[in-house]
């Protein structure tokens, strides 16, 4: 009957995109450390 | 023209010196990369190959020897010991240095060094899993790639089309390393094609243009799980490995539903009709900007939904399938003759049959690909003969034309798969057309009304059951479940045309008996 | 037979080529499943690296607090206004680094606009005079980041500009 999918540690409710946080296909938990982001050039 | 030994020799000392370079010093970086360059170690040659496969080899033999107890010891996934990567980050440092830094003409010969530096890595990998089998230890190949893919994705953060032919690059080498060719690599494969700084930048830059190849990736791992979930029960690992897959596939539901949407006939293809569940999350995506009304809305009105009349997008090749197997030709020609007694629809059970050294492997007699293609394919051209014919009509499948409708060529295929086929082939046959059954679309709402048709006209009841049972597993299983199959179920239950509940099969177990009034309260 | 649940065709007649690459496969996998990635196989701490290393006494913080790299720690300092210096130092001082994305971030928030030509955040002061599809002009304040090395101008602080044009292709 597969698996209850809101048990996987992803919140499918979020308004924001789970894949910035996606941490592993193993882990119920969210990415550790910096998430994605880019600096423009004209900052550095 | 060096031989091994001294090659060997001086790329060690050469590397030794990358090492003892302070790693914040950015200043020291560009003249030892010139003093590589001017070696003649960064042509893109067969030198620039061995030079790096000896780095390669160098710095993972490194990371091994660092490991705490011996890897050819089988171990429990919590006893995995820690080992030293740091050979292997600052060989990562050099090649990104190396392509920050290399004194070529930016664009291709960039590109160029890092797909030679892809090719060897890959081919390296390969190699040592092809000799070390049971002892081949994924780890340090893993975390080289966790240092090459946010440094190099992001080489040139000003020119994206760099940056997609870059990430294609890296698309080719997991394609190259995917689990059929490397199983032992499957556990890092996954985590690194699923990894936040790849599978999302190939789906949004660019325009879609990643889409083929993250699709691609995705039938891969499908095609590695599909023989090993054809059964319920699955041992520890292809269990993990299956629910790593839920949760890409949950990612993807929820931040690129469009994806799962445009590409839903291949993957339908490669998922075993065991895992309902899996299929499920697939088939219910639908596009971000559409709002799906309840299915269980007293009166719902499908044909005046605005988007039933519109086709999904769908970038799979339908088609496909039926070229392969030169089938293409005569199903059109019927379609366009509907030549009566035509050997068509006497051949066309057989013609879905696979030779039995393939029906072995496949677990199945019949060509699910196949019958996936010919029942879309065929659904197809008969809503666009629908819709030219009555253009202004609010909806492809609205009883008004049951009698004309039921003269098209489309349904003489489909009414002769119901009957000729035997059991198994009817499953999936009728799994083909339930596949059908998504986000409020022209398909969705041709494909409910077949199945309804087919279920209203087959006078046999073991049919009748069928069609309750492909619709009722794809529900008892836990979400998601896909809008179209909803509104269909509903609409047999409910509608007195069916006659569902005097049906002797709902009532053919207790259990059963208990389901179906469970369900009658759900859908009030 | 009817359907998937319950007994299945597969498995029981495997050619043997496919057998043989099935149990070959499973085999790979289960001892992949000994070795799967540790969470920290992925981790890639990014290195702080201080521009000029200085000695300081053990008992001060050696590495810099996890809390640095919390969104919610700089929205704070946006909210409540007075952190506006040290959104500026965090921008000019901590350069490609998440926390000078987090900065820039809450600048913006405060309606703080980057100006690519003069690497400087300017705000308006009042409505701007003139305001085409090209630019605007008006009176701005802006932070002046600039410390001159003899030390004679002293920057580091917001001053108001007036008559100026903020041309918009140099808007970041």
């Amino acid at each position: 009957l597969g698996m209850d999918l809101t048990t996987l540690g992803l919140n499918l409710n979020s308004t924001e995109n789970l894949h910035k946080t996606f941490g592993s296909p193993w882990s119920d938990e969210p990415a550790k450390g910096d998430p994605e982001f880019n600096v423009p050039q004209c900052y550095y | 023209d060096l031989d091994a030994a001294d090659f060997r020799e001086q790329a060690s000392k050469l590397f030794e010196k990358w090492c003892e370079l302070p790693s914040t010093d950015d200043a020291a970086c560009p003249d030892y990369i010139l003093q590589l360059h001017q070696n003649g170690l960064l042509k893109g040659d067969e030198i620039t190959d061995r030079f790096f496969r000896l780095l390669t080899e160098i710095s993972v033999a490194h990371c091994l020897s660092s490991e705490g107890i011996n890897s050819s010891a089988m171990q429990s996934p919590q006893q995995v010991q820690s080992m030293s990567f740091l050979a292997i980050d600052i060989y990562g440092k050099l090649v990104s240095s190396i392509l920050k830094y290399c004194p070529v003409e930016l664009g291709s010969s960039k590109f160029f060094l890092l797909s030679k530096i892809l090719a060897v890595t890959v081919r390296f990998i390969q190699k040592d899993a092809e000799e070390r089998k049971g002892s081949f230890n994924p780890r340090p190949y893993f975390r080289l790639f966790i240092n090459f893919l946010p440094d190099l994705s992001s080489l040139e953060p000003v020119v994206d089309g760099a940056n997609f032919q870059i990430l294609i690059a890296f698309a080719n080498a997991f394609h190259a390393l995917q689990p059929l060719k490397v199983p032992a690599f499957s556990f890092a494969w996954l985590e690194l094609v699923s990894h936040r700084t790849f599978m999302p930048k190939l789906l949004t830059v660019n325009a879609q243009k990643g889409w083929p190849y993250i699709q691609r990736l995705l039938v891969d791992l499908l095609q590695f799980l599909e023989p090993f979930l054809r059964n319920a029960e699955m041992g520890q690992p292809v269990n993990f490995l299956y629910k790593g897959t839920v949760r890409v596939l949950l990612v993807l539901l929820h931040d690129f539903p469009e994806f799962l949407c445009d590409y839903h006939l291949t993957f339908c293809d490669v998922i075993p009709p065991s895992c309902i569940q899996m299929r499920n999350i697939i088939l219910s995506a639908f596009p971000r900007n559409m709002r799906l009304p309840d299915p269980s809305t007293p009166n719902l009105k499908i044909d005046l939904l605005p988007e039933i009349r519109e086709p999904p997008r769908i970038l799979s090749e339908v088609d496909a399938a039926l070229k392969i197997n030169q089938m293409k030709t005569d199903v059109d020609e019927y379609l366009k003759t509907r030549q009566q007694g035509s050997l068509f629809l006497t051949e066309l059970k057989q013609r879905l049959l696979l030779l039995p050294s393939d029906a072995a492997f496949a677990g199945t007699r019949y060509n699910v690909p196949l019958i996936n293609s010919l029942v879309l394919y065929v659904g197809m051209q008969a809503i666009q003969q629908l819709q030219a014919r009555s253009p202004n009509s609010q909806s492809t499948g609205n009883s008004a034309l049951w009698p004309e409708f039921s003269l098209g060529a489309s349904l003489d295929i489909y009414m002769t798969l119901i009957l000729d086929l035997d059991t198994e082939g009817r499953y999936l046959f009728l799994n083909a057309v339930a596949n059908q059954l998504r986000y409020p679309n022209n398909h969705t709402h041709y494909f409910s009304f077949i199945l309804l048709y087919l279920f209203a006209k087959s006078n046999q009841e073991i049919i009748q059951e069928q069609i309750t049972r492909v619709l009722l597993e794809r529900l008892i299983v836990n979400k998601p479940h896909p809008w179209g199959l909803l509104i269909t179920f509903i609409e047999l239950i409910k509608n007195p045309r069916y006659n569902f509940w005097n049906r002797s099969f709902i009532r053919c177990a207790p259990e059963i008996e208990k389901l179906f009034e469970s369900v009658a309260r759900s859908c009030g | 037979d009817l359907g998937t649940i319950g007994d299945n065709l597969s498995g029981s007649t495997i050619n043997s080529g496919g057998m043989h690459d099935q149990m070959y496969n499973l085999q790979m996998l289960e001892a992949a499943f000994c070795k799967l990635p540790q969470p920290k196989d992925s981790e890639r701490p990014r290195t702080y690296t201080p521009r000029h290393l200085a000695a300081t006494p053990p008992s001060y913080p050696q590495v810099q607090a996890p809390t640095v790299n919390l969104p919610a720690f700089w929205e704070r300092l946006g909210v409540e206004g007075y952190g506006t210096d040290t959104l500026f130092f965090a921008f000019y001082y901590q350069q490609n680094t998440y926390q000078q994305y987090l900065a820039a971030k809450e600048l913006k928030k405060q309606s703080w606009r980057y100006h690519r030509k003069y690497n400087t955040w300017f705000q308006r002061h009042e409505e701007p005079k003139v305001a085409t599809d090209e630019y605007e002009q008006g009176t701005y304040v802006y932070f002046d980041f600039h410390i001159a090395n003899d030390d004679s101008q002293h920057g580091w602080c917001q001053r108001i500009k007036t008559e100026f044009t903020f041309e918009y292709n140099y808007l970041e």
